[in-house]
């Protein structure tokens, strides 16, 4: 048996926002101590891993392992019938077939209640060795989002690259070129605006523009991303919830 | 011109 209640629906909504438009088909695990997802995107070039820890809930039960395979665009349906500040209980037993959702409006006594049809998913799931990154930027997620949909609309190719005391995006593409410079600094006042850089290596990689555009969806869970780096590796761009995280994991582009 | 590569040429299928 499987009662997950979100404190607030809009956590839940937001975190399925985050990721809806480059995987669909994803199985949810549910264990004792949390929900984690994992999916590749068909092109197996972006994989989305989820977690949501117990305390991200008001209130959480999870007896045995469950695993809730669903259909995002179906669900995105479903969450589109609550309100933001309602509670969300997800609700399965234990082999389910459909998972219900329970909106309640504690102020109006209102009560909204959905079931989801499962799907029997068949998802390899991928084992993320941990890597050593040679680069790891912290910046604040709506620097990454402007940076990305401005070098994004001149190339579908975007270069970061990290040394000492820059970062660098550039691109360069038919219509033009584009390079943005931001240097690590701390903002005493709005810590959350600082940008931290921890370079072991100097690092260069190019990404597709189209995945980023995807990923900076993430910000709707966090005013920080955290973007690590190695050469010749699949970068990782994290941002943290409350308890748990949604990661992209993005491979390269090589100079062919 | 840049070649996308593959998530699978890096993690490997449990």
């Amino acid at each position: 048996m499987l009662e997950a209640k979100f404190e607030e629906a809009s956590l839940f909504k937001r975190i399925i926002d985050g990721f809806k438009d480059c995987v669909q088909l994803v199985n949810f695990q549910c264990k004792q101590d949390g929900i984690i997802a994992q999916a590749v995107d068909d092109s197996r070039v972006l994989l989305v891993s989820l977690e949501i820890g117990v305390e991200a809930f008001q209130e959480y039960r999870c007896d045995h392992p469950i695993t809730l395979g669903i259909d995002l665009a179906s669900l995105s349906k479903i969450l589109r019938c609550g309100n933001n500040n309602d509670t969300l209980t997800l609700i399965a037993e234990d082999t389910p077939d459909s998972v219900m959702l329970l909106f309640e409006d504690t102020k109006k006594d209102r009560i909204a209640e959905f079931n989801l049809k499962l799907m029997d998913i068949d998802a390899d799931f991928l084992k993320i060795e941990e890597l050593v990154y040679e680069s790891t930027l912290n910046l604040p997620a709506t620097e990454f989002v402007r940076v990305v949909r401005e070098l994004g609309q001149l190339s579908d190719s975007l270069n970061i690259t990290v040394t000492k005391e820059t970062i660098k995006f550039a691109c360069d593409g038919d219509i033009g070129s584009g390079t943005i410079i931001l240097r690590p600094f701390i903002n005493m006042e709005n810590p959350s605006e600082s940008i931290k850089l921890e370079m072991d290596q100097p690092v260069e990689l190019t990404f597709g523009a189209k995945y980023l555009a995807d990923i900076v969806k993430g910000s709707a869970l966090s005013d920080k991303v955290a973007i690590r780096l190695s050469s010749e590796a699949p970068a990782l761009f994290q941002f943290d919830l409350k308890a748990g995280f949604l990661q992209f994991f993005l491979a390269p582009k090589f100079n062919d | 011109k840049f070649k996308q590569s593959s998530l699978t040429k890096f993690f490997s299928t449990t």
